[in-house]
């Protein structure tokens, strides 16, 4: 209902802007992106809240498509996925569902179980593995995580894997020690393939506010995220601090998880994310 | 810093004098943007910037306050009225054990903020019973009952072919019969618009009665704090709120505006991945760090 209204005046603006702030677009990149939609429209002869509206759309969408996303090293053998993030954004449920992805496209997958920090998450890896048809290589609680990615990787050259998908533990990027250890493991698979990680996968929880473009930041300034993945979008959160990331960062969206089961993974499409944002 | 935009804001009011109401309205902008970035809800911001402008609009500027400083007390002050008491208690009840439920969305730290209550109460006297009744998350059951191993508090599990509600109403007798004084209840991550996973809260509530019902909120939650955190209260029923992974360096403002919409008072804060890491709630902390 944002646009019943006649004419293009403060009241269209200020429920723009609602709509964007209330989907976590953060106040900068509302404002960037409300003056490109206002300087379009003023080339318009008489502006209807539609073009409005659609002006904004195709704003989101250039700007979610301005980093384009690279495409997958496929000679690389095997390939080697490094996924990362804060704590309990959903980086084992999704090195789950993609692995299930690469199998359906007959792939062999090896997962890493390098979080060998939290309580069963070694388990929770080798469960979501046996379901989707990965082997895991995992190594004792407490084991350092770096051997566990060397293990893996040596492990998947002689088992002739295509993909290999690193889980790591979850860890708030404010903590120096632990953000030393992933750039550790990133080190030690960089020694075994000078390639490796052909992806560095930076997982965002979509109900995460403004500190998901802190986190994106400290994460790529350590390791080089190459892609990022906005989980739990079938809830109401829209996830919009992905914007402020593709503009600030031109990092680009890969996937989107939309649910707790292997299937629920996409290919991200910003036509599709920018309609569920701003219907 | 708050303090320092709203000092540049007021830096033309020369000497000693009544705020106007444009001084006020330029130094609320700044205020609401801090708000927005610190991810408060649109609303609750609008709502709380109203409620300054009230109080600011006419006011004198204070001793040697600068009038920034003098905006940034008020909003300090309004900021304390809505994020309520520091250290609220966990009801105990005198007829044990008392059962304390946790619920919440995917990955907000339940199961490990589970444990930490677990410690917490055992170091404050109480004998403790962890109730795994999370059946779904892949190695849920064996992630409690590692903590419980690590922690030496007994688990109460039923793998994971039984129904929750059963799960639950077992513990308790359990933890009756073995003399715990309070049963922990780990439910599983769950969206507040999944009607099936919601009414089984409503169906575990109705049959043991929880003397407590704790939301887990990620400190880091947006916009969206608001409407999940409704949303449980509405259907479930909260009397308490905790807000994990406060050690990292998210503002915080959901709390705001969970308060501010249920209510609900915030009862500890999870501080770190340990089982230690948890704190008595300070308003006072997190209003300044929402201020920024
Ligand atoms: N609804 C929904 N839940 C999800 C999604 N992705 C993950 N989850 C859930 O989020 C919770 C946390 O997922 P994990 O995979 O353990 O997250 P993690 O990042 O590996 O967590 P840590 O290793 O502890 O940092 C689990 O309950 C998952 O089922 C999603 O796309 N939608
Ligand atoms: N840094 C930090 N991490 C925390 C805190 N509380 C929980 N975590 C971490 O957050 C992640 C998720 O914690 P869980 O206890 O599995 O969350 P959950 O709510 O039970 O997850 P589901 O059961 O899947 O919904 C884990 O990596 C925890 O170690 C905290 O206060 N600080
Ligand atoms: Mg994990
Ligand atoms: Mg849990």
């Amino acid at each position: 209902q944002l646009f019943q209204r006649g004419q293009l005046d403060q009241a269209l603006w200020d429920a723009l802007e609602e709509a964007l702030i209330s989907a976590d677009v953060g106040v900068a990149t509302t404002e960037r992106l409300l003056e490109a939609v206002k300087a379009r429209v003023r080339q318009v002869d008489h502006p209807s809240p539609e073009d409005a509206h659609l002006a904004l759309k195709e704003e989101m969408v250039r700007t979610l498509e301005t980093p384009p996303a690279p495409p997958p090293e496929l000679s690389a053998c095997p390939r080697v996925v490094l996924v990362v993030g804060v704590n309990g954004v959903g980086k084992t449920t999704t090195i789950g569902k993609l692995a299930r992805h690469f199998r359906s496209q007959g792939q062999r997958v090896l997962l890493a179980a390098a979080d060998t920090f939290r309580a069963a998450a070694t388990e929770q890896l080798q469960l979501w593995g046996e379901r989707v048809g990965a082997e895991v290589v995992a190594h004792q609680p407490g084991a350092d995580p770096g051997a566990v990615a060397f293990d893996a990787l040596q492990a998947a050259r002689s088992r002739d894997v295509d993909v290999v998908i690193v889980d790591t533990a979850g860890r708030l990027h404010t903590k120096v020690n632990l953000m030393e250890e992933l750039k550790k493991v990133r080190r030690v698979l960089q020694r075994l393939d000078p390639q490796a990680p052909h992806e560095v996968l930076l997982v965002l929880d979509a109900t995460t506010g403004q500190n998901g473009l802190l986190q994106a930041r400290a994460f790529t300034e350590a390791v080089e995220v190459t892609g990022v993945i906005l989980t739990k979008l079938d809830g109401t959160a829209k996830g919009g601090i992905a914007l402020a990331i593709c503009a600030d960062l031109g990092l680009p969206l890969v996937f989107v998880g939309t649910g707790e089961t292997p299937e629920d993974l996409a290919p991200f499409d910003p036509a599709t994310y920018v309609d569920a944002l701003l219907p | 810093a708050l303090t320092t935009k709203l000092d540049a804001v007021f830096k033309k009011l020369a000497g000693r004098g009544r705020l106007s109401e444009k001084d006020v309205d330029d130094a609320l902008r700044e205020v609401r943007v801090a708000l927005l970035e610190a991810d408060v809800h649109f609303r609750v911001a609008r709502d709380f910037v109203a409620r300054v402008r009230e109080r600011a609009v006419g006011s004198d500027v204070l001793g040697s306050l600068t009038p920034g400083q003098q905006v940034v007390k008020i909003v300090h002050e309004e900021l304390l009225s809505v994020l309520g008491e520091g250290q609220p208690r966990l009801s105990l009840s005198p007829t044990p054990p008392t059962v304390v439920m946790l619920v919440g969305l995917q990955g907000s730290g339940k199961t490990t903020t589970a444990a930490k209550l677990a410690l917490h109460l055992r170091k404050g006297g109480q004998r403790p019973l962890l109730v795994a009744a999370d059946v779904y998350r892949p190695a849920a059951v064996e992630q409690l009952v590692t903590l419980g191993k690590q922690l030496d508090i007994p688990v109460y599990q039923q793998g994971i072919a039984a129904d929750p509600v059963e799960i639950v109403q077992n513990g308790i007798r359990r933890a009756r019969e073995q003399g715990n004084t309070v049963a922990l209840l780990d439910t599983a991550g769950r969206l507040h618009v999944d009607d099936e996973m919601m009414q089984e809260l409503v169906r575990i509530k109705e049959r043991i009665a929880p003397h407590e019902v704790l939301l887990v909120v990620d400190a880091m939650t947006g916009q969206d704090a608001v409407r999940a955190a409704g949303d449980f209260h509405q259907q479930v029923g909260l009397t308490g709120l905790i807000l994990s992974k406060m050690d990292g360096d998210a503002r915080g403002g959901a709390a705001l505006s969970v308060r501010a919409v249920t209510g609900v008072p915030v009862k500890f804060l999870g501080t770190g991945e340990k089982t230690d890491a948890l704190e008595p709630y300070h308003p006072d902390r997190l209003a300044s760090r929402i201020l920024g």
